[in-house]
């Protein structure tokens, strides 16, 4: 089913949710 | 899940048109108006019906070739391959150049504009961003936030594209690898939680101790 | 002065048949309603404060309406006459949009619109009259200073159904919903329904309408970018970088972007209310929603 396909790239492309340097500061 | 949504009616008119001529022509001018077609990103479907793929060789072969190209391609591909497919209406330049966003977008959450201006033909910032904010953004194909101080677009959402074959081990091994890491966080949780549980009945325990003691020596004073 | 007052009243009714309201409103306004000499009742005194202000405001004079409905506003907590308060209500509403207090006018208009009874007293309210209100309603927020109250107040209008019918409703949609950038000939259709005084020119050069779609303009970047340059946001406004920044500025001041500016490096930094862990949390949701949504379009196919 390509639809649910390209639904779960698209999930996939969201990880990791948060790439910014603010956050890593707050993360750590 | 609402791109596929705002698609899938889509998807399913021009299937339906495809499987119901097989005159060249005729599908030539569907893959055209799919292409075009400012609310469609998606076109696997109808490269799967029989019709289509019977264009492979003949004189409008051209038009299959640009239906793979959206499907898949980006717009180098298309810049590199000009001389053999159709030239493209203002509409289908603009699509191609949308689905190269999502295309990179697949590989870094942080797109650098020089990147960005590189791949799409854009000489501006501004150009750039106005492509990024109206064609992108408001097409509801990618969410994220434009960072002029480090010049890049930072991702948070991308609609999926078209998927190759070869994509799939790829897309298994991250879900995998996923599920993994997801479990090892979660037996990780349960062993603190039993940690503290066991901290907790000793500190009780203790504290009991403590008490009886204290209650001992209170007697015998 | 039972005489004079009759004679004031036929030469209003005279004016107004000509046309020439504030004659007729100066007329009436002639009369002493706090006469020591004659009692006049509390429902008089009311109708003929809001007969004056409605005709002043025929000529959108709402500095000399505003104060008959200031006299009026004593009387009309008392007041039972449905017409007469519903009067009122209107040219309370109007007065505030001419004097460009556009948010208070808009929940006025809005509280007019929402009108149940068609009929009160001899008076047919009209449909159309309410629709008007609600349009009004509608236009006054998109002109109100941009933040958290005008957005507020947009989603309240958004939600109401019967917004949908309105003519101005795309423009709303793309406000309020969608919290978009609006390019010029959104705007320009959208100046085709206002009223001259909505459209007046400001001290600062910018007009009413002007001012509010750029201050609209400015908080929907705030939605796009983490930050931008003056240069690049004046070109995004169509307004010079220094009164990109000075409009930046203020509204950050009055507490309706959140945001900082760094004049050294001349660019501005909007912040996001919420903290980047919270950020964090909010985008983990999104993916387990994501995530839910295949699996439930999975079983739906039988997957």
């Amino acid at each position: 089913d390509n639809s649910l396909l390209r639904q779960v790239l698209s999930l996939l492309r969201r990880l990791p949710t948060i790439e910014s340097e603010k956050f890593q500061d707050e993360f750590l | 899940m609402e791109m596929e949504k705002r698609q899938a009616d889509l998807i399913e008119q021009f299937t339906q048109q495809a499987e119901a001529t097989s005159d060249p022509r005729a599908l030539a001018s569907i893959i055209s108006d799919a292409t075009c077609h400012p609310s469609l990103f998606a076109f696997s479907e109808i490269l799967s019906v029989p019709n289509i793929s019977k264009l492979d060789g003949t004189q409008v072969s051209s038009s299959l070739d640009l239906l793979h190209l959206f499907a898949y391609g980006t717009w180098n591909d298309y810049k590199s391959s000009a001389g053999h497919l159709p030239s493209l209406l203002p509409n289908q330049a603009k699509k191609l150049k949308q689905l190269s966003v999502l295309t990179l977008a697949e590989t870094n959450k942080v797109l650098p504009y020089d990147k960005l201006m590189e791949e799409l033909d854009v000489s501006n910032v501004r150009e750039l961003e106005d492509f990024l904010i109206n064609e992108c953004m408001y097409s509801g194909i990618v969410r994220g936030k434009l960072d002029q101080l480090r010049r890049c677009f930072e991702v948070q959402f991308a609609a999926g594209r078209d998927i190759r074959p070869e994509q799939l081990n790829s897309m298994i091994q991250a879900l995998s690898s996923w599920l993994t890491t997801s479990d090892h966080m979660l037996q990780s949780i349960q062993e603190k939680i039993k940690w503290a549980d066991t901290m907790s009945e000793a500190s009780r325990k203790h504290k009991k101790e403590v008490e009886d003691r204290v209650e001992e020596v209170k007697k015998t004073l | 002065e039972e005489q004079v007052l009759i004679i004031r009243e036929k030469l209003a009714e005279l004016y107004e048949s000509e046309q020439e309201w504030s004659q007729a409103a100066k007329m009436l306004s002639g009369i002493d309603l706090d006469s020591g000499i004659r009692m006049l009742d509390d429902a008089y005194k009311l109708s003929k404060c809001v007969h004056i202000a409605r005709l002043y405001l025929e000529d959108d004079d709402a500095v000399s309406a505003e104060a008959f409905i200031n006299k009026a506003s004593f009387l009309v907590t008392t007041s039972q006459h449905e017409v007469l308060n519903l009067q009122y209500k209107v040219c309370y509403a109007r007065i505030l949009d001419l004097k460009r207090k556009f948010l208070e006018a808009a929940l006025r208009y809005y509280d007019i619109s929402q009108i149940e009874k068609l009929q009160i007293g001899d008076e047919e309210i009209d449909e159309d009259a309410l629709e008007q209100a609600l349009s009004a309603a509608v236009t006054c927020t998109i002109l109100a200073a941009a933040g958290p109250q005008r957005s507020r107040v947009l989603a309240t209008l958004y939600k109401d159904e019967r917004c949908s019918k309105l003519k101005i409703y795309p423009i709303l949609q793309k406000v309020v919903y969608l919290e978009r950038i609006l390019r010029k000939p959104e705007i320009d259709a959208f100046s085709e329904e206002l009223k001259p005084h909505q459209k007046a020119l400001l001290p600062d050069n910018f007009t009413v309408l002007d001012r509010a779609m750029i201050e609209h303009n400015l908080l929907s970047a705030s939605k796009l970018y983490t930050n931008i340059s003056f240069e690049e946001l004046g070109a995004l406004l169509g307004i010079p970088p220094q009164k990109a920044e000075k409009i930046a500025s203020r509204m950050i001041y009055e507490d309706r972007m959140r945001g900082s500016i760094d004049q050294v490096e001349a660019i501005i930094h909007f912040e996001d209310d919420t903290e980047e862990l919270q950020q964090w949390d909010q985008q983990i949701a999104g993916l387990c929603q994501a995530l839910n949504d295949i699996l439930d379009c999975m079983t739906s196919k039988g997957v």
